[in-house]
C-alpha cells in the first residue's frame, strides 16, 4: 500500500525536484519500489532522470485527460519508475479547469497502480493552480523544501492555505508530514532563524538535517544520475539518505 | 515613450524578482521614471518593495478584467512606480483563458500610462501561461535571467519557442534584447561554458557582467530595498547598475 507524498512550495527553484529525484532515489537504494510522477509541464524531473519529453508518448497528459491508463505511460528510469511529463501537461491544465471533479484526476488515475509501489513522489510546478490541487488531492501527506532566506515563511503560509482548502473540500485526509530546509546556506544571517521559527510559527515538523548548499547539485550530473550516483560521499547525498531513512521507517505514515 | 521589458523565464527561482527589483532601482537612479509591473499572483515583487499585497486595492488583477485602469493600481514605493499584484491575480489567469483577444489585455491597459515612464519593466511568473504571455505581447523587449547551471538552456530554448510564437501572433515588434547572468556562481564547473554557449547556440546577445551569487541578496533586505541600498559597495550592486547603465544608454532601443 503506498504512501504518496506531493512535494509542493509554490516558488520557484527551491529544489522540489532535486529533492524528489534524490529521496526518490534514496528509497530506492533502501529496497523500495518507488514511482515519481512529473506534473509540471516544463518536465524537468523526466528531464533529469535521463528521458527525452518530447519524445514521449502516453505521458502523463494523457492520463489526467482520461485517454491512457497510468501502466501505459509509466517507464523506468535510474531504478525507478517515472510518470513523465512534457509540455503537453500545460494543456491538462486548461481542460481540467473548468470540469467538475477536476480536482480527483490524478487520484483516480494512480488508485490503479499505486498498490504496486511503496512510494509515490509527486513533482509539483511553482504554482499553487489545478497540477498541484491535484497533486495535494492525490496524496497522502505534504513534504515541503524550505529554502532558508529572508522571505520564505509567506510562501509557506499561502501554502498551508492550499492544503487545507484541499482537506475541507477534495482529500480530508491530507497531512502536513513536514519541512525540508534544501540549499541550505549556513553563511545566510538568519538562515537558521528561519528554520527555527517554522515549528512555532506553522505547528509543522522540520525533518532533519537540513541540506547543505553544495556546488556539487548545480553541476551538470550525467543525465538520469542523481547526486547520489555522481557525489555519493558528499554532504548533499548524505543529508538526502538521512531523511529518506526517516520516511523509509516512519510506520507512523501507514 | 516608454521601452517596455518582460522579464521572463518559466524556471523557478532564476532572480526574475530581483532584476526587476534591481534594475528598475538603478535605472531610477539614473534620473528615470520607472514603472515596475507585478505579473505574478505570488507577488514578490511587490512584497520586496514594502507593499502588503493582500491589503491593496484595486491591483492588475482588477485592471486586466477591465474594472480598473493602470492608473488607479499604481503606487509608488522606493523611488518608483508599481502596478502591483496579489493572490486574486490567479483569478485573472482563469477569467483570461477563454476570452477572444485576452493576450493584449496587459497591453491595452499599459497604453494608457506608458508616456508617463522612461523605462517599464514586467516581472513575469515562472510560468508560459496567460500572464507571462499578456507580458511578452505588451513588451518591446525581453530580457531573460540565466541562472548558469546544468540545464539551463534547455528552458531558454522553450521561452525563445514561446517568444517565437508572440512574434507571429500578437506582438510582431518584440525582440531578444538579451540574457542577464544570474547568481553567477564561478565556482560551479561549466557555469562560463553554459554562458559561452549562448550567443552560438541561441544567436541573442549576453548583457555584462554576469551578477555574481552573493549571500548579500539572500539576507532579509529592510522590506522597500534593494540591494543598492542595503549593500550599495556590494559586487552584486556594482553588477545590477553596470547593466542597468547599459540599458539606460541603449538608443538603439528606441
Ligand atoms: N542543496 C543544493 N545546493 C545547491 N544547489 C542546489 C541544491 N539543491 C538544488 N540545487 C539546484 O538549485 C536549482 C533549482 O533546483 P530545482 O530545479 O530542484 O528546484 P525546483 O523547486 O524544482 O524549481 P521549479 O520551481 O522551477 O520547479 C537547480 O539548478 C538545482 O541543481
Ligand atoms: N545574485 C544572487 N546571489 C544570491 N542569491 C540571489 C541572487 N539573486 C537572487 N538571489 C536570491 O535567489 C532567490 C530567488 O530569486 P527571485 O525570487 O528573484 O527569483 P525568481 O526567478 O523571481 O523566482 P520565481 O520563479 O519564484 O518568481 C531569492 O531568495 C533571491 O534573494
Ligand atoms: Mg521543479
Ligand atoms: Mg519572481
Amino acid at each position: 500500500m503506498a504512501r504518496v507524498f506531493a512535494v509542493a512550495n509554490q516558488k520557484g527553484g527551491v529544489a522540489k525536484t532535486t529533492t524528489v529525484q534524490t529521496v526518490g532515489a534514496a528509497l530506492a537504494e533502501l529496497g523500495e519500489q518507488v514511482l515519481l510522477v512529473d506534473l509540471d509541464p516544463q518536465a524537468c524531473l523526466t528531464f533529469a532522470v535521463g528521458l527525452e519529453p518530447d519524445s514521449l508518448s502516453p505521458t502523463l497528459h494523457d492520463v489526467l485527460l482520461g485517454r491512457a491508463k497510468c501502466a501505459d505511460a509509466i517507464v523506468t528510469a535510474g531504478g525507478m519508475s517515472i510518470l513523465p511529463a512534457n509540455i503537453e501537461l500545460a494543456g491538462s491544465e486548461v481542460h481540467l479547469l473548468t470540469r467538475t471533479g477536476r480536482e480527483h484526476s490524478l487520484a483516480r488515475a494512480l488508485a490503479a497502480v499505486r498498490d504496486d509501489f511503496d512510494t509515490v513522489l509527486l513533482d509539483c510546478p511553482p504554482s499553487l493552480g489545478v497540477l498541484t490541487v491535484n497533486g495535494l488531492t492525490a496524496s497522502d501527506h505534504v513534504l515541503i523544501p524550505l529554502q532558508c532566506e529572508a522571505l520564505s515563511h509567506r510562501g509557506v503560509a499561502q501554502l498551508l492555505d492550499t492544503v487545507e482548502d484541499v482537506r475541507e473540500f477534495t482529500n480530508p485526509a491530507l497531512s502536513v508530514r513536514g519541512v525540508i530546509a534544501t540549499m541550505f546556506d549556513a553563511r545566510v544571517k538568519h538562515a537558521h532563524e528561519v528554520l527555527d521559527d517554522v515549528p512555532g510559527r506553522f505547528n509543522i515538523t522540520v525533518l532533519q538535517p537540513p541540506v547543505p548548499k553544495t556546488v556539487r547539485f548545480a553541476e551538470a550530473p550525467g543525465r538520469g544520475r542523481s547526486i547520489l550516483d555522481h557525489a555519493p560521499t558528499s554532504a548533499g547525498a548524505a543529508a538526502y539518505r538521512a531523511i529518506a531513512a526517516t520516511l523509509h521507517a516512519d510506520v507512523s505514515l501507514d
